[in-house]
This record gives structure tokens, C-alpha cells and sequence, in this order.
């Protein structure tokens, strides 16, 4: 039964396609078997693996908005395996700007990936969410297809606002979709280590009451071999795997899979 | 008649609201009557001029969705003045994200804001509206209010293709809501200058057919004081007016203004 994680934070930029890309990646080179849904208009998590959702007849769009009668689309017509060995994709596409529109008449318009990422998840060790940067019905869609949910987050303040409004949503995830979801954790992303403010930044974020305890210790520094990584298509660990940024994925990886790492 | 100006990129975390407020505060320094208009459930640039948006008995959400069947709220009922001179603001928050589902029905959808925007504009001299990251309705109705859109973008392959997405919006709207819309620019963010890659992202967008001529010549280095003016809601040119950023941002300002700096 594969752990499903979602990858949240409705502030852009914070690093959630990054990091879905390259946890997926490290998690599928330690040998666990890897999918990745991308839930985002832009497809960056898409391309980010070398795929082209344009040149590609079927995506997640056709799975969730269905817009042939005679044709029923499903998630294994659509999955992808990647160049690299145990990372498979479904692929998003620039029309789910206008899924949402589709979706929002549906009876269990909230529940629609879930149901359709069911029949397709059993193989599978670790499904990885990426989401776009709104609270909208494709992120609680997201939400409510994940068991956990784990949220990148720039050391700056409005990152970090981000993050209370997604905890609230959560909170009535729970409630009213009567959904178990639990936080895996807080990543601090595109850090600039030497910088005073974001260390105090940081420092302060991690005595919020609500936040407290909750972030992965390994943060991702700035490295522009992530930069290198997103416009080659190539997660960051088979690019350059002996960067900063690979050894940092690759440690939260093994912190997510609960493999201890050396101190 | 005011000048109105949205600021656009479906990519998250690129500086839109950063550019919003400084380039609005900038403008304001200079003499001009700036209204900022925050159309972003996040309500970053509300928080950003030093407004709590959960403080305010109402924001644009009540002039867009009208929750009260007894009371028409218009534009003038919210409109605040921030502490500094000729800087005014239409605040945010974050019940927008809510918006897009009631007004998805509405006749006239995607003309809403410019006509609730109409009664008030003529006291200032530049109007600058925020946006969401996404393509969706709030980002249509900035798109249809605004007679010219500035586009913020980092030195990164995700943020540049953000633009082509952008650019056919924009290519619909004028089409189909018969709404002239042209492009004031676009600026290249939170630039790591040393950065060879960087250098190189940015030369292969400039010469980009749709993208070629279009960029403002000043660029907005990454620089600490931009993060710490999110944190303490002062523009920069207030906080830190030596800064790197509240150079540029001046610089960016002038030449918006079509008010030449020396070379
Ligand atoms: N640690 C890092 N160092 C340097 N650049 C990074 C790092 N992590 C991500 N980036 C770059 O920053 C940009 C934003 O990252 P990314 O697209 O993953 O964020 P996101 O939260 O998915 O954005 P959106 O909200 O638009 O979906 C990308 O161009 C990415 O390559
Ligand atoms: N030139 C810069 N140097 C350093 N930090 C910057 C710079 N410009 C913006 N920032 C910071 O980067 C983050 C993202 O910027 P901003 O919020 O303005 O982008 P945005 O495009 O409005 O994001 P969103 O898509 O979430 O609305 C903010 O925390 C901001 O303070
Ligand atoms: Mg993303
Ligand atoms: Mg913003």
C-alpha cells in the first residue's frame, strides 16, 4: 500500500515542484517504486522530468474532465514511465486551468482523484502529489487523494503565512470529507544560509505553536544546480549528484522513508 | 485618466506583489496618485504596505461577490489610504479564494472589477493591480481592467515559460472581450547576476520571437532588504532607500513613467 503525499503551499515559488521531482527521484533510485501526479496547470513537474505534456495526446486532464462521451479515459492510460528506472508520471497539462470550471458542478467534485488514482495505486511504494500554488479544487483534490501532506516553505515571511492558511484547510479537509491527513513535514527551501534575516526568519517560524517540531532537519540550500536541473528536464540527483542540492534531496528523502542516516 | 497597469505571471514567487508595491511606492514618491489593487486571495501586498487584511471589516471580496443582500458594497467603501502620501490601497484577503466559485455564474464574470473599479480611478494617475499565480478568473478580471500589463520574471526556464501561457491569455482577451491590452514590459527578478546560467537564461529569452524588445533594461537583483520589506510591510524605498532594490525599483519606476534617467 503506497504512501500518498501530497506537496502543498498555496504561495508560489517555494520549492513543491522541485521537490517532488527530486524526492520522487531519490526515493525511486533507493529502489522504492516512485509515481508522480502532477496536478499543476504549468506542468512544471512535468517537464521537469523530460516530459513534453504538449506533445502527449492524453493527460490527468482527460482522466479528470473526461471530455469525450464515447471514451472513457483512466489513469493507466495516461501513466508514463520515466527515463529513469521505478519513477513513473501522470502528466499534467496547461487545460487543467480550466478543469476547475468543469469540475465545480460534480456530486464528490473533491474526492474525483482520489477515486481515480485507486485502481492504479497498488504498485506503487510512494505517490507524490505536486499542486499548484491556490486552495483551489485541484489542490483539495490533491489533499484529499494524500494521507500526508508535506510543505515546502521559503525562509520568508509570506511563505510561512502560506502555510496557516493550508493548515486551516487541512483542518476542514478533516472535518467535513471525514479524511485522515497528517503533516510529514515543514522543508525550509531555496535557503540563503548566510543571510541574518532568514536564519531569524527560520528561528521564528520554528517557535510557532502550531509549527513547532514539525520540520525536516535537512533544509534545502540555494544551489543553482536545481536551476540547471528544471531547465535540462533532469532530477538534480542523476544531472549532478554530487551537488549540494542532490545531497540534500537525498538525505530528506531517506528522512521521509524513515531510514536513518548517520548523524 | 489613470494609467492602469496589471502585473502578471501564472508562475508563483517571481515578485509580482513585490513589484506591485514598490514600483507603486516609488511612483508615489515621485508625485503620482498610485492606487494598488490586491486581487490575490494571498493578500501579500496588502500585508506587504503594512495592512492586516484580517483586521479590515471588508475588502474586495464584498465588492466582487457582494455577500450582504441588504448593502451594496462599492469600491469607495474600501478603499484605504496607506501611512505613506499618494499611496492608496484596495485591500485583499484571503476569502478571494473563495470568490472565483460565486462569481463563475455571474453574467459579465470577467468585466466585474473594471466596472466596479470605473467610479474610482480618475483621482489617480496610476492604478497597479496584483495577481494569483494561476490563469483563472481573478487574474481574468486584472487582465480585462487593465489597459497595459508588466511582467515579472526570474532567470529561471519555469517563470519564462510562464510568459507564453500568459501571452495567449492575453491574445483571447483582446479578442473576445474586445479589450486592447498591451504589453508595458517585461523585468527580469530576483536576478543571481554572477550566475552563469543565469546570464544564460536570460539572453536565450530576449531573443525569444514574442519575448524580443519587450524587456524593461533594469533588472531587480536579489537583494536581502526586498525580504525584509515583505517582513516589516514598508516599502523598500522607505525602509532601506540606499539599497540595491530601492535603486532599481526607483529606476524601474522612471522608466515606466517614460521619465528618462541618465545613462
Ligand atoms: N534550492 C534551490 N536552489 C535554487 N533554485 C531553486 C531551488 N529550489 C527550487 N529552485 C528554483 O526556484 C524556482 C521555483 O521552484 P519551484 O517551481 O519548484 O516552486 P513551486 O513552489 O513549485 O512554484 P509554483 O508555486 O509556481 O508551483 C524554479 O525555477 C526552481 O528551479
Ligand atoms: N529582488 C529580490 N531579492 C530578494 N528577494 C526578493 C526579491 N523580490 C522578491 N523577493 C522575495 O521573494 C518572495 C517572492 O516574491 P513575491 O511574493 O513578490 O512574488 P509573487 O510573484 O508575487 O509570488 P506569488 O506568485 O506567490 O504571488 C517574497 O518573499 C519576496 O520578499
Ligand atoms: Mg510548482
Ligand atoms: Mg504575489
Amino acid at each position: 500500500m503506497p504512501r500518498i503525499i501530497a506537496v502543498c503551499n498555496q504561495k508560489g515559488g517555494v520549492g513543491k515542484t522541485t521537490t517532488v521531482i527530486n524526492i520522487g527521484a531519490c526515493l525511486a533510485q533507493l529502489g522504492a517504486r516512485v509515481l508522480l501526479v502532477d496536478v499543476d496547470p504549468q506542468a512544471n513537474c512535468t517537464n521537469g522530468v523530460g516530459v513534453d505534456p504538449r506533445g502527449l495526446k492524453h493527460t490527468l486532464f482527460d482522466v479528470l474532465v473526461q471530455p469525450d462521451k464515447f471514451k472513457i479515459f483512466r489513469m493507466e492510460d495516461i501513466i508514463i514511465k520515466t527515463e529513469w528506472p521505478n519513477l513513473d508520471l501522470v502528466p499534467g497539462h496547461p487545460d487543467l486551468a480550466g478543469a476547475e470550471l468543469h469540475l465545480v458542478r460534480k456530486i464528490g467534485r473533491e474526492t474525483l482523484l482520489r477515486k481515480t488514482l485507486e485502481p492504479v495505486s497498488r504498485p506503487y511504494d510512494y505517490i507524490l502529489i505536486d499542486t499548484p500554488p491556490s486552495l483551489s479544487l485541484l489542490t483539495i483534490n490533491a489533499l484529499t487523494a494524500a494521507q500526508e501532506v508535506v510543505i515546502p516553505s521559503r525562509a520568508e515571511p509570506w511563505s510561512l503565512d502560506g502555510i496557516e492558511n493550508l493548515l486551516d484547510t487541512m483542518d476542514a479537509i478533516r472535518e467535513e470529507l471525514n479524511q485522515p491527513l497528517r503533516i510529514a513535514g515543514i522543508i525550509v527551501t531555496i535557503l540563503h544560509e548566510r543571510a541574518r534575516l532568514s536564519k531569524e526568519i527560520v528561528k521564528r517560524a520554528e517557535q510557532d505553536e502550531r509549527l513547532r517540531g514539525r520540520f525536516f532537519k535537512t533544509r534545502i540550500r540555494r544551489n543553482i544546480k536545481l536551476v540547471e536541473s528544471a531547465d535540462r528536464g533532469i532530477p538534480v540527483i542523476h544531472l549532478a549528484p554530487e551537488s549540494h542540492g542532490a545531497k540534500a534531496f537525498m538525505a530528506l528523502a531517506k528522512d521521509l522513508a524513515g531510514l536513518d542516516e548517520p548523524a
